[in-house]
């Protein structure tokens, strides 16, 4: 599937557009926390794959549970979107972007966003300090 | 910019890292080129800079295109979905998924396939991630994670420099400016 340039693609492959590998995520736009969806454990999966929700031994359920809406929540704030913990319309969007495969919390530990609000905090306890002394 | 937990990085001293394409792919220069190109981007702002090795198992980085579960427990998923990864320091190992409608060259805004792909975008993404940085939440940088189809996205941003230079200091023919005009011209294309 390497094309050398864009305007080689052939009409074979226009034709036979093959949908994106989470295009089926939006269906789940409008969820709310405390109810069950048919499929809710693939979006989990989801959200396990990229560390938003940690390690777990057992199997994802259909449930829209706790761990789910912190995901949501961490995600949300990680690529600036509104933090309302629910599959609104922008958030289901944006999930289904093609992306990069790294995750992006690692062990706990958030690469992104929330790691950065946490060095910045620090860093203005230190001037306050600076200017109180 | 963020890095990956602990700051794994390639070791004090490293000038020149070598990098190699998996044999059974058989990538033309075209695209081999495109690699290249993108290495260029990260060696224009640091002391590293990168060269084709003759030999696949002595490179420092290893590029291959696999589909599916391809033996690193991260199993590739189909058309979009996921990309590419790769692996932190001093791993070196970049896969790309071979599902994916690449495009090589053209002005992949226009394209009329809604799944293609721009491969140089997302090289120059995952080159940031075997360098040691991790993703950003600044959309305008590499090392945001997600990048639409149909999307051109090469540029380093002020905050990948700084990140990639606080790892490896600055190449000394940086001045901060020197590329921006080859730059627009790929932001305009």
């Amino acid at each position: 599937r390497l094309f050398p340039n864009v305007s080689a693609i052939p009409p074979s492959v226009l034709n036979n557009v093959t949908r994106g590998a989470w295009d089926a995520y939006k269906n789940f736009t409008g969820c709310r926390p405390g109810s069950t969806y048919d499929g809710l454990s693939k979006l989990k999966n989801y959200f396990h794959r990229f560390g938003y929700i940690p390690d777990s031994s057992s199997n994802f359920t259909d449930d829209f549970d706790d761990a789910l809406e912190s995901a949501i929540k961490t995600y949300q704030k990680n690529f600036k979107l509104n933090i309302t913990g629910q599959l609104d319309n922008s958030t289901l969007d944006h999930i289904v972007l093609p992306r990069c495969g790294v995750a992006d919390i690692i062990n706990g530990t958030s690469t992104m966003n929330s790691g950065k609000e946490n060095a910045s905090a620090t860093s203005t306890n230190t001037r306050f300090h600076t200017v109180s002394h | 910019y963020t890095y990956f937990e602990g700051t794994p990085r390639w070791p004090d001293g490293t000038q020149t890292l070598t990098y190699a394409f998996l044999p059974g792919n058989g990538l033309t220069d075209d695209v081999k080129n495109v690699f290249a190109t993108a290495f260029d981007r990260w060696s224009e702002v640091t002391t590293l800079s990168f060269s084709e090795a003759e030999s696949y198992n002595s490179a420092d980085i290893t590029i291959g295109f696999y589909t599916g579960d391809h033996g690193d427990g991260e199993p590739f998923d189909g058309v979009l979905g996921t990309l590419a990864h790769a692996f932190s320091p001093t791993n070196g190992r970049f896969h790309l998924d071979g599902d994916e409608d690449w495009v090589v060259s053209g002005d992949v805004t226009q394209s009329s396939l809604s799944t293609a792909v721009d491969l140089e975008s997302v090289a120059v993404h995952e080159i940031g991630h075997l360098l040691g940085l991790g993703h950003s939440s600044v959309e305008e940088a590499i090392m945001y994670p997600t990048i639409a189809a149909r999307t051109r996205k090469v540029n380093l941003a002020e905050d990948d420099i700084e990140g990639i230079q606080n790892l490896y200091g600055s190449n000394p023919n940086y001045n901060g400016t020197s590329t921006t005009s080859s730059r627009q011209n790929d932001s305009s294309h």
